[in-house]
């Protein structure tokens, strides 16, 4: 059940009459190798192993009889904290309809997430429309129209439009026009760093007032992912995270790093390129899978 | 500046998290830091960072750069990695280049699953003045691969750049699938696919790694392009990649047009991983 690190970890704590401070510093070594392994921040990882050793070292760790299943329990649980509660999906405004845009780096899954939640909200009895803000890649619009006919859900979209606030703006007009439940806004990927491109994000928010603005963000993410959260929790505000690609063999360490830095509640994960490949983020599998 | 013994450990620790933070990965990191720490060089910040800098300039240089045989017509090159890391930005950037040396160049649009991945990699071909070679949506991916090659072959063009579709490389029957598309172009043409290129994303982290060695064991990686190079992310795992498995990096993307590609140079990337 649990990893090769934290059974080292263990190991460390076990079989001593009396544990001391360095026996829980050594074992949080194991620790922060096995985080940094699963691609977590190393200051996220930092600050993780300076909270779990206030609490490890509290008396209760250092008079238990079992101090080692004590030290993992507490190592889990701080973890399975951090990842927030549990499935906490999108919630539909009291009055329709809700209005979601998706954000995030390039080639991230947005628009394949976007067709998922749809789908999702489909299930639920729900009518609603994608729109197809992405007017840059090549066949943004095409592959968007595509995957509305598979969900099936309504696709807006303008070719040969270079607004994309507008298409937005008109789309959700649209929308309204045929009281609709809920429209999804699907952008295109963009850098953190790009000036220009987070100011479209921002200009799109202050026209429509999204009710949820989404991050989605590759789940083999790396040490970037605080700045990645950062920087659009700071300029754009986030609501709620979609974590994609979870069907690899990646930890995910990304989850921690994302949460650590913006807060927002991980809402989804990805596990398939399938529609309807989208589950509710369970924070416990979270916790064990980060660990390894 | 560092200089007493104090200041050693903590000039290492500050650059081992460097590393760690440019995704270099741990056991890698700690690694290269060990060897500078024990070689007794002078230990002020300056002279370790450039002691830490030819390391990885030395680890980077150090794979085996196979000799791409161009004198088979036509090249066959076959672009491969999972989902979303830049495959077919890539490969349009590839054909740019080869067309701008005066190549004729033919796509096949062998990623026949994804919505819309043919229009968009037909969008790229027009816009670099490269030919396509595709059949419906859905259709055997290793037949539009062996089409493409017979018709390149036949119209005597310089360049087949083999598009597919993203896949994780824990799905079994994907990576039996670009197993197969490759060995379908070497029935057509002789030693093909020449080049196999990995596409990676610089953002990602550690599962680099068990990318390039799954794609390797299943089609023979023979070179590694790095995209995504134009964000924050330093995609220091290549220094892991070449240390572990030896593929060597051949290009570099820095951005979502057509002349964002360059040559990866060893001694640019560390200076940047250090920066
Ligand atoms: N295996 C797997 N693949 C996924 C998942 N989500 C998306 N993908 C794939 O990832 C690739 C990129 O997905 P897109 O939806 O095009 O990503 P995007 O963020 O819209 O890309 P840009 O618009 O170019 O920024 C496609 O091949 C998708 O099929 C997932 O959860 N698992
Ligand atoms: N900033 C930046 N974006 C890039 C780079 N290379 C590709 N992209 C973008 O990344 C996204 C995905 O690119 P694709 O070429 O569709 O990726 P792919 O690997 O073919 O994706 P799948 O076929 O779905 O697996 C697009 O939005 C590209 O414009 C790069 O070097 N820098
Ligand atoms: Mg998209
Ligand atoms: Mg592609």
């Amino acid at each position: 059940e649990i990893s090769e690190k934290l059974e080292s970890a263990l190991k460390r704590i076990k079989g001593h009459g009396k544990i001391s401070e360095k026996n829980v510093t050594d074992a949080l070594k194991d620790v922060r190798l096995a985080l940094l392994e699963a691609d977590v921040n190393y200051k996220v990882v930092k600050q993780f192993t300076d909270d779990v050793k206030t609490k490890a070292l509290g008396k209760e760790v250092l008079t238990s009889i079992t101090p080692g299943q004590l030290f993992v329990k507490i190592v889990y649980e701080e973890l399975r904290d951090l990842m927030g509660e549990g499935a906490k999906e999108v919630a539909l405004a009291p009055n329709p309809p809700t209005v979601i845009m998706v954000a995030g780096l390039q080639g991230s899954g947005k628009t394949t997430a976007c067709a998922k939640l749809a789908r999702r909200f489909s299930q639920k009895g729900k009518k609603g429309m994608l729109i197809a803000a992405d007017i840059y890649r090549p066949a943004a619009v095409d592959q968007l129209e595509t995957l509305g006919k598979a969900v099936p859900v309504e696709v807006y979209y303008e070719r040969d439009e270079d607004d994309a606030v507008g298409i937005v703006e008109r789309g959700l007009k649209a929308a309204k026009s045929k009281a609709l439940d809920y429209v999804i806004a699907d952008t295109a990927g963009r850098l953190h760093v790009d000036e220009k491109m987070m100011e479209e994000l921002t200009d799109i928010r202050e026209r429509v007032h999204p009710h949820e603005t989404i991050l989605v963000a590759d789940g083999m993410t790396g040490q970037d992912a605080v700045t990645i959260a950062k920087e659009f929790s700071s300029t754009l505000g986030i609501d709620g995270v979609i974590l994609t690609k979870m069907d690899g063999d990646e930890r995910g360490g990304a989850a921690l790093s994302i949460r650590a830095v913006s807060g927002a509640p991980i809402r989804y994960i990805g596990v398939g390129e399938k529609l309807d490949a989208l589950e509710v983020f369970h924070p416990e599998r979270m916790a064990s899978r980060i660990l390894g | 500046i560092a200089r007493g013994g104090g200041d050693r450990a903590g000039t290492l620790e500050s650059i081992e998290e460097l590393l760690i933070g440019a995704d270099i990965g741990v056991r890698t990191a700690g690694a290269i830091v060990e060897k500078v720490g024990s070689s007794g060089i002078s230990l002020n910040e300056e002279s370790v960072r450039d002691t830490i800098r030819n390391e990885i300039i030395s680890i980077l240089s150090g794979t085996c750069q196979p000799g791409v045989d161009l004198l088979v017509k036509p090249h066959v090159i076959m672009v491969v990695g999972v989902n979303g890391t830049g495959k077919t930005t890539t490969i349009a950037k590839l054909a740019h280049r080869y067309k701008t040396a005066g190549n004729q160049v033919l796509l096949a649009a062998c990623d026949t699953f994804r919505a819309a991945a043919i229009e968009q990699l037909e969008i790229w071909a027009g816009r670099v003045g490269a030919d396509v070679v595709k059949h419906k949506p859905g259709a055997d991916a290793a037949s539009v691969a062996y089409d493409a090659c017979s018709a390149a072959a036949s119209r005597g063009m310089d360049t087949v750049i083999i598009d597919t579709a993203g896949r994780l490389q824990t799905k079994k029957n994907l990576m039996d699938e670009v197993a197969k598309i490759g060995r379908v172009t070497g029935k057509v043409v002789d030693g093909a696919p020449h080049e196999v290129l990995l596409v990676l994303d610089a953002t990602t982290g550690q599962n680099s790694i068990s990318q390039a060695k799954a794609f390797s064991e299943v089609c023979g990686v023979t070179g590694i392009v790095m995209a995504k190079l134009d964000g924050t992310a330093k995609g220091g795992i290549v220094v892991a990649i070449a240390k572990e498995l030896g593929i060597p990096i051949q290009f570099i993307g820095t951005g979502e047009s057509i002349d964002d590609l360059a040559a990866f140079d060893p001694e640019t990337f560390a200076t940047a991983l250090l920066g």
